[in-house]
């Protein structure tokens, strides 16, 4: 039989539980609910691959597969780029100078107990992309 | 062998949404 340690879907990733260590790029460990934006903007300065890009939220739709499942349209970085996820509404983002946002944070919170926000059209997540594209 | 369970950690990176923009030009 699969472990009972934690009523989390298999589908969500285990770092987003309350709780979670995470490592920024200087070493240092934070709790995943402690993380600031500017904990992930000086490790993106630190990365020599990833930057920080914003994506901000143009449309939220509920899916055509599943109750739970979400689609989230992302307009990304200065050329606004038109980007779509398919997440589980529980899933979380990090929302610019707010912190965890989801489509349903009563179940982020009642799944993860990471403490969570609706995320709405016109948030600024932050997002990641590779430096060196050209 | 029995390794010993240490807490996992997880780097920064794994939090974040990878969207990356198509490239136009």
């Amino acid at each position: 039989p699969p472990p009972s340690s934690a009523a989390v879907p298999p589908s969500l990733p285990p770092y987003f539980i309350k709780g979670s260590i995470i490592q920024l790029a200087d070493g240092e460990l934070k709790r995943v609910e402690d993380l600031k934006t500017e904990d992930f903007i000086q490790s993106a300065e630190i990365s020599s691959e990833l930057k920080i890009d914003s994506s901000t939220v143009e449309r939220i739709e509920g899916s055509h597969t599943s109750p739970n499942v979400a689609v989230v349209q992302f307009s990304v970085g200065e050329h606004r780029a038109q980007v779509s996820v398919e997440v589980m509404v529980e899933y979380p983002f990090f929302v610019f100078g707010q912190g965890w946002s989801s489509c349903c944070p009563d179940r982020t919170t009642q799944l993860l107990e990471l403490p969570c926000t609706k995320l709405s059209v016109g948030d600024v997540c932050i997002s990641l992309t590779l430096k060196n594209l050209r | 062998n029995v390794e010993p369970r240490s807490v996992p950690v997880f780097p920064w990176h794994s939090l974040v949404p990878f969207l990356a923009p198509t490239q136009s030009d």
